[in-house]
């Protein structure tokens, strides 16, 4: 299957926040995310898979900077009231996205993906695929070397980084 | 913030795997993917937030519900070989995905997800965001009664669903 990465992009205006052990039950995400709705924050990423303990679950999600501590705020109000358990963040990530089109086989270009930035010793933080794109949250400290050594990975052309696109 | 809701697809032919408590340094997204990558199977959603134990994180993904039971006793040879946790998984499930222009801010349209599947007692096991769309990992049982609502919620055509779209 023909994949075409056509390019890298970066974002280092964003925070991320986790709830971590929400109850998993019906109406909880609902719950969490209404006060940000509310409060018209954007809110980019939202991550929920399965967790480690049964009937919990763990929800990340990333907001502009500049609505980080407002966010936080809310969140840990909301951690209160729906019984979860602690409410942690990171405000120094920079989101790392691939783009390509033929994507609908992620494992091989995650794959690649995976192991050009573990030869950098960077570690993954947060990963999210669609159709189009694989993006994956590190510290914000290794945002030009993970986009070089992908850039190099997928013979991109040295053009500079497609910029901080979302 | 114009979001325009154009559509709502749903697929059931995905199983979803999760491998908890991966140690989170560089290098387990990659060991983890690369037999999964070299036996051609496809991937479709990969999720992985941040965890609620210190230095884990568990990572979720689907696969085709052909390759199930491949990919699991591949993913819990690899757990074993990273020292991860258990895996878990679940064969029976429905990815609906919720498809608009403009999601640059998710909260707002995610927020209206999550409460008209919550109005109907679904629970959401699985949340993957990116520009275009929002989808939710649901019990497949769910799908049509997801997809009706989600229509009705964003004011739809009547139209059949948009059919097993990944
Ligand atoms: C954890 C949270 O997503 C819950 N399962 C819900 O449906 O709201
Ligand atoms: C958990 C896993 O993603 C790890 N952080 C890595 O970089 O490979």
């Amino acid at each position: 299957e023909q994949v075409v990465v056509s390019g890298i992009t970066y974002n280092r205006n964003e925070a991320r926040i986790t709830i971590t052990n929400v109850p998993d039950v019906p109406g909880m995400a609902a719950k969490l995310f209404r006060p940000i709705s509310d409060a018209k924050i954007n809110v980019d990423l939202i991550v929920q898979g399965s967790g480690s303990i049964p009937g919990r679950a763990d929800m990340s999600f990333t907001v502009p900077k500049p609505d980080y501590d407002k966010a936080i705020r809310m969140t840990e109000r909301m951690a209160e009231e729906l019984g979860a358990g602690k409410v942690h963040s990171n405000p120094n990530i920079a989101k790392i996205s691939v783009i390509g089109l033929g994507m609908r086989s992620h494992s091989g270009v995650a794959c690649k993906i995976f192991e050009t930035l573990s030869n950098q010793n960077i570690n993954i933080k947060m990963i999210s695929t669609s159709e189009i794109k694989v993006s994956c949250v590190i510290d914000e400290k290794y945002t030009e070397l993970a986009v070089r050594v992908l850039h190099d990975a997928f013979e991109l052309e040295k053009s500079p980084p497609l910029g901080t696109v979302k």
